[in-house]
């Protein structure tokens, strides 16, 4: 269960 | 991008370089767990692979490589250089019990089963629990050098501040992870005992000492 974008946190 | 998580990545940031520099300038890496830190190297390995498929940002790429370079540095410094100033006998922790069911879960709870996501969530789960083996290390001694636990405090108050960014993006923008916010609620659960040391001692001016 995930919304969003691609991976972009560090 | 958000001032929480904007101001984690800098907290994290620093929480690097302080134990980069206190190594380096004492030329010893007394007090610091070897364990923790090929850890947190295989951590960040683990997760920043895309650095070789996907370009975010400057900002983003340039930081990937300082949190490696500086991981293999730091296990670099503490394995090879300063050798003889680690403190095996103390750094005892079974990280195998870390590393394999965090493996077996990363397999069994993920958003997608590619090499890639599957690497990615082995890194956010192992990246919670990889504090564990500095302190095992930290109630072993019963001590601990105030830089490290200053390296400590900010390495605790980075996921912390991503748990209000994720808040944030919930709120804002509509992201959520699920995995990597329960691994950021644990790995913060795993800092408190230390945060309450940290600040009803450190601020104090006095040493953390645990009762061994």
């Amino acid at each position: 269960c995930s919304i969003g974008g691609e991976k972009d946190e560090l | 991008m958000n001032v929480f998580r904007l101001t984690g990545d800098l907290s994290h940031l620093a929480a690097i370089i302080i134990l980069l520099l206190k190594i380096w300038k004492s030329r010893s890496c007394a007090g610091i767990s070897g364990k923790s830190q090929i850890l947190f190297a295989l951590v960040f390995t683990t997760r920043y692979l895309d650095l070789l498929t996907s370009f975010i940002s400057l900002y983003n790429t340039s930081m990937k490589i300082i949190y490696v370079g500086c991981a293999y540095a730091t296990v670099y410094l503490i394995y090879a250089k300063f050798r003889a100033t680690y403190d095996g006998n103390h750094d005892t922790f079974r990280v195998e019990f870390l590393v394999v069911p965090v493996g077996g879960l990363a397999f069994l709870v993920n958003h997608d089963f590619s090499p890639l996501e599957i690497l990615w969530t082995f890194s956010i789960y192992l990246e919670s629990v990889a504090i564990l083996p500095q302190l095992f290390m930290i109630s072993k001694t019963g001590e601990a050098e105030t830089i490290t636990t200053h390296y400590l405090f900010c390495l605790g108050v980075y996921r912390a501040l991503y748990l209000f960014n994720w808040i944030w993006r919930f709120y804002f923008e509509g992201f959520f992870d699920m995995i990597a916010i329960v691994a950021g609620v644990v790995q913060t659960i795993l800092y408190c005992d230390f945060f309450y040391l940290y600040i009803t001692k450190v601020l104090k001016g006095k040493k953390l000492s645990l009762p061994a």
